[in-house]
């Protein structure tokens, strides 16, 4: 039952502009691609971090694209950065023991 | 002998060309190819022909046009043996196609899906070159007359979603948009993307509900009902807007406008780690789940004339 983030990415999002900014404020609105959005969208100045569902990585980089709005992919595969630190703290455990 | 093809599998443009004929040549009576044009490097665009009779109306179904969604043509083309092969058979293919004719593209973007096998499997768009821009190609779904450039689609030619210098840009969004004026009795018009799972219906370039959003609604719950009723593939369903955001320029939305009530669009699956990159033992299933949704659709236009 423990929940797993397969596939999922962290976007880190630069926008521009007010513009963008309110763009991205309706992109956190569309509550049905699940974004978990780790910074709000406020500041322009302020990179937005969001954590994207794999179905929506598609849909949500493609509007970004069409807004123009530049973004980079902080974490490729959330899934495997948890499994790596899992593994990090079963292998600190052992050494402690 | 189109039943010994690997449906199973991944192909190259040239053997699913090589397919889509030994289909027509094993039910050539009911089977046929038209020629609607070429792409831009000049690549045929092959519709596979399902009719039993003459001045029949139309359903149209297409695939591909997106061309790093390969299971969208695998789908296509086990549907179109699919039909093929159960005319006479099956009660439902044998009453479809006693009343309708079937237009089946299956690769709607063949530059991009040659380009996908030989130096880039993630392209997307038409392969089209415009003199004095430095980026290569068009989304053929943001291409179509409606809200065409508008919201959810990019003027930058270097983006995926580059809407193009005008709307039917692209000799292959052109090729079937004159197919379409070209035919006034087509009643359906469902086009097959991946990845999501999603079952999409009409506006995309705007967000109000069309006048017929109730029935396309309730047909689309249950298309995606049949769909899961086979492997439990969960379905979203919806317009356009509501399930993914405000995206202009596709095709349904063009289709729908010009007076196809029953216009549909696919996302195949998956929603879980693959994408683009669906296994090629994930081809099957998926080809049969949609299928049991594709059929939901088509009775109910066979029962709606």
């Amino acid at each position: 039952g423990e929940k797993t983030f397969i596939g999922e990415q962290v976007l880190r999002i630069k926008a521009s502009n007010g513009d963008q900014i309110v763009q991205l404020q309706d992109l956190q609105s569309l509550a049905h691609l699940q974004l978990d959005f780790w910074t709000n969208p406020s500041n322009p100045e302020i990179p937005v971090d969001v954590r994207v569902p794999f179905e929506s990585l598609q849909s949500v980089k493609i509007y970004l694209e069409s807004n123009k709005i530049d973004y980079s992919i902080m974490i490729e595969d959330l899934q495997e950065v948890i499994n790596a630190e899992k593994q990090e703290m079963i292998s600190s455990e052992r050494k402690e023991r | 002998n189109s039943g010994a093809f690997n449906y199973g599998a991944y192909h190259t443009l040239d053997n699913l060309y090589r397919a889509i004929d030994a289909i027509m040549l094993d039910y050539k009576s009911i089977v046929s190819k038209q020629l609607i044009g070429h792409s831009y490097e000049g690549r045929p665009l092959y519709v596979i022909k399902f009719s039993t009779g003459a001045n029949r109306p139309g359903i149209w179904i297409d695939a591909g046009i997106h061309s790093r969604e390969w299971v969208t043509q695998a789908t296509a083309l086990w549907t179109a043996h699919k039909l093929a092969a159960e005319y006479g058979k099956d009660a439902f293919v044998t009453s479809l196609l006693n009343n309708y004719d079937v237009f089946l593209l299956p690769v709607t973007n063949p530059d991009g899906y040659a380009f996908t096998h030989t130096t880039n499997r993630m392209w997307r768009k038409t392969r089209s070159i415009r003199s004095g821009s430095r980026c290569v190609g068009v989304d053929p779904n943001r291409n179509w007359n409606a809200g065409f450039g508008g919201p959810g689609a990019s003027s930058d030619p270097c983006s995926d979603s580059y809407f193009g210098p005008k709307a039917e840009s692209e000799v292959e969004v052109k090729a079937v948009a004159d197919f379409i004026r070209g035919h006034s009795n087509i009643k359906g018009f469902i086009s097959i993307h991946s990845y999501s799972q999603l079952l999409m219906f009409p506006y995309g370039y705007k967000c109000t509900k069309p006048a017929d959003f109730e029935e396309l609604n309730d047909v689309g719950n249950a298309a995606a009902m049949a769909l899961r009723s086979l492997y439990g593939t969960q379905y979203k369903v919806g317009t356009i807007c509501s399930t993914i955001y405000q995206a202009s320029g596709g095709s349904i939305d063009w289709t729908y406008d010009v007076g196809i009530k029953y216009s549909f669009a696919f996302e195949l699956r998956d929603t879980g780690r693959y994408g683009f990159l669906l296994p090629a033992n994930q081809i099957l299933p998926t080809a049969q789940e949609t299928w049991l949704g594709l059929k939901k659709i088509l009775e109910h236009i066979r029962d709606n004339p």
